[in-house]
């Protein structure tokens, strides 16, 4: 099972996840007992790339509209300062006595923290992201909603006109979060309904073009069939975008609801 | 994009200390 359910935070974290737990093996194990070298150049370099990054999260947040990234990012950029801190104060205390076991300790939390703050800061980012796409995929349900109004072929060419750009972004977004997922059933999931969206759009436009043939004819016979077919094609749509809505909002953190 | 840079530096920083870290002990044992 995969630890980090986006490629690109699995690309990010996982090689220095897997450094600081063989740093906590070996101070679990107590054979950090030796002298620790001067650490004072990676430490420096470590806060180099935290300053850095605060900037940039800062500008982030000052330039998002996104009134949940800009609620939670600031407690993961302060997350990461504090845990640098801790390497500063761990990379002082070796210096003055490469034998310190308080400092390894720092050493350990600062590094376990920089990896904690640095993986929720970039979950944050990463659901921004994709409330971005489910923005996209609430305005197709908007357009779904007024389908069962339209009567007039006018009408119908601009409900086409409207949907269909909504339609391509959705589609183009959802197939590229789908390939950067690790997590196999939630990108096959995300396949399936995508494809279900592809192929029942053609079938809503057609069936809402026969609903408005029926009805602009004199006997209006079958129109109630013909409505009851549009509706169905309509629930059939929304509830595929309902789904991928809610498949996106799914990490790996999720797993309960698989067992 | 910057976000991600950034992360990706703190990320290559961090292995890169502990890293000296933890083979400088593993040398010695």
């Amino acid at each position: 099972m995969p630890v980090f359910h986006t490629k690109t935070i699995e690309s990010i974290l996982e090689p220095v996840a897997h450094q600081v737990s063989r740093l906590v093996i070996l101070h679990e194990e107590a054979e950090d007992g030796n002298a620790m070298p001067n650490l004072e150049r990676p430490v420096q370099a470590v806060s180099r790339a935290v300053s850095n990054l605060v900037k940039v999260g800062r500008e982030t947040i000052n330039s998002s509209d996104d009134p949940i990234l800009r609620q939670d990012m600031p407690a993961s950029l302060v997350r990461v300062e504090q845990a640098s801190r801790l390497l500063e104060e761990a990379s002082s205390m070796l210096k003055a006595d490469p034998y310190s076991q308080p400092a390894r300790g720092k050493l350990i939390d600062g590094s376990r923290g920089i990896l904690q703050g640095t993986s929720s800061l970039l979950l944050c980012f990463d659901e921004s992201e994709v409330r971005k796409i489910i923005v996209e995929c609430k305005r197709v349900l908007d357009y779904l909603a007024v389908a069962e109004v339209i009567d007039t072929m006018e009408d119908l060419v601009q409900f086409v006109k409207d949907l269909s750009p909504c339609l391509t972004k959705v589609s183009r977004d959802v197939d590229a979060r789908e390939k950067e997922l690790t997590h196999q059933v939630h990108r096959e999931m995300l396949i399936r309904c995508l494809e279900q969206v592809k192929t029942l759009a053609p079938i809503l436009i057609c069936s809402m073009k026969i609903y408005i043939q029926l009805t602009s004819h004199p006997n209006n016979k079958g129109s109630g069939e013909a409505a009851e077919n549009r509706n169905y094609l309509v629930g059939r749509m929304g509830d595929e975008i309902t789904e991928i809505i809610r498949v996106l909002q799914l990490t790996t953190y999720d797993e309960d609801e698989w067992d | 994009e910057l976000i991600l840079e950034s992360c990706q530096s703190i990320a290559a920083a961090t292995s890169a200390l502990v890293k000296a870290a933890s083979s400088a002990q593993r040398e010695l044992v």
